[in-house]
């Protein structure tokens, strides 16, 4: 399940996060692989690897003649939770790829061998359309998009669907995206609901389109603005180990209930 | 002054849009330069421009042996407020120019007939720290960070600097950090207080170094959040024809206000 929004800001690493967590105290094995190089779920987690420890940079980089395992770079963090870590090394990718064959399969290809350790794997894509997000993209099966009911958050929505568009044709057809993510939600306002409208309206739209958001709808629930969502990280904790029983920790959890419903049933 | 921050979402459009208008509203001939080809800060006016229009796209690529004038892209948008605008084909500014000769300073060179004429250039970045960005550093004397007080915000702030360290050293010995907008602000949390300590901290210390930021400060007054100030770009208003009195403006005005009285002294 990749997480993006080329917008930074939105919410992609809490939600991955505190997705996972919630996910992993349901029971469910729940791995995250954090594509930023920005390293930031892998902060938030207070997870630190030393030099010599396997990361997303070497599983991109490794190649068939010499290939990676990437169980070895998973790190179990908490019960039923594991992160594949990320490196500041990771932005080279770009350059470092640029000419290499099959460059947006470097990361489907080197966690094959997980995938069936884990029933949840979640991906932290960077605030970006590039090499890294693709490549989150071509290894997964669902598309979610956390953001928020703003307005220039909505303009640039078009621009991510026609890059999911893209890799769905050209690379992976079975992607396809579950829906938005409200992350930071002020739920009075006049702005959250016209805004929340106009994406209800386009969902219904799509129901009669062959696109890869074709049944896409806004998750619930929304994710409310509280800062305990903000202050957890600079602990290296996820919300239900700060604040059990605030508002951020029992939406998130709402979050991880349903999903999980409708998982389940594949 | 160049507004930058490699973090998305963090109030850069949104406080040189407000800023601007304010400086505008004291009197002070002010031009806003948008960088970001996903073109917010030109939205967020209520710019919209025909092809021929000329934008920073044509900036960055005019050439010596055939100068494009500036000033025939500034849109007068309001009084004492015009805009160059940005168009979505300056994101391939980064490979275009790739190689090109002096690609950090095509905004510098391009802008120079413009400088007579405003007291105060505001340059809205993307959230990356590309070639876009350092056009922006380039052609400033100022740099002007937006972030929230918020952890994962101040991880990114380390990266920045080096960044304005760079150019300071190889492109504009005279680019100084002047401080930092708090955006989003809410004054009452431990966190947003634990941040601002931080910083203040770090800028105090600074004092005793020959950095760019060497003198930088937390600037006043912080922006709260304030959920006017992102209803307003969906009318391509700013918030002073938006909502004259709400908490947004007042916060923008005062801090262009401080601004004016500082900046006015040299
Ligand atoms: N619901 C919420 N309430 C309050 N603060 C939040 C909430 N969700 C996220 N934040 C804070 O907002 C900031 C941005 O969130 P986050 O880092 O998750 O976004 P992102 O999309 O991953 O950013 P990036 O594009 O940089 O990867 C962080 O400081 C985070 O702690
Ligand atoms: N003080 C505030 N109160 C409430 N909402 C705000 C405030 N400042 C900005 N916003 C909203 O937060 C979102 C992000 O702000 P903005 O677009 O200014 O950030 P940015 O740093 O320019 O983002 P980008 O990195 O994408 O260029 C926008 O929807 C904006 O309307
Ligand atoms: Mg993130
Ligand atoms: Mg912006």
């Amino acid at each position: 399940m990749a997480f993006m929004n080329q917008k930074g800001g939105v919410g992609k690493t809490t939600t991955v996060v505190n997705l996972a967590a919630a996910l992993a105290e349901l029971g469910k094995s729940t791995l995250i692989i954090d594509m930023d190089p920005q390293a930031h779920a892998t902060l938030h987690l207070g997870v630190e690897i030393d030099e010599d420890h396997l990361s997303v940079y070497d599983l991109l980089l490794s190649a068939e003649t010499d290939p990676v395992d990437a169980r070895r770079a998973v790190v179990k963090t908490r019960e039923n939770l594991g992160v594949i870590p990320a490196v500041t090394d990771q932005a080279a990718v770009e350059t470092e790829l640029a000419n290499a064959p099959q460059r947006h399969l470097r990361l489907r290809n080197a966690i094959q061998p997980l995938l069936s350790e884990y029933e949840y794997v979640l991906i932290d894509c960077p605030p970006s359309l590039g090499l890294l997000t693709l490549n989150g993209l071509a290894a997964s099966r669902e598309v979610v998009v956390p953001m928020q009911a703003h307005f220039l958050a909505l303009q640039g929505v078009g621009k991510l669907l026609e890059t999911v568009s893209l890799v769905a044709r050209e690379i992976n057809p079975k992607l396809r995206v579950s829906g938005v993510v409200l992350s930071m939600h002020e739920e009075n306002t006049r702005l959250s609901k016209e805004i929340v409208a106009d994406l209800e309206q386009f969902f219904k739209d799509s129901l009669q389109q062959d696109v890869p958001w074709k049944g896409a709808r806004v998750l619930r629930p929304a994710i409310r603005r509280n800062i305990k969502l903000a202050e957890c990280p600079s602990f290296g904790q996820t919300i239900f180990e700060y604040a059990r029983w605030c508002p951020g920790a029992m939406d998130y959890a709402q979050l991880a209930a349903n999903i999980a419903t409708e998982w389940d049933r594949f």
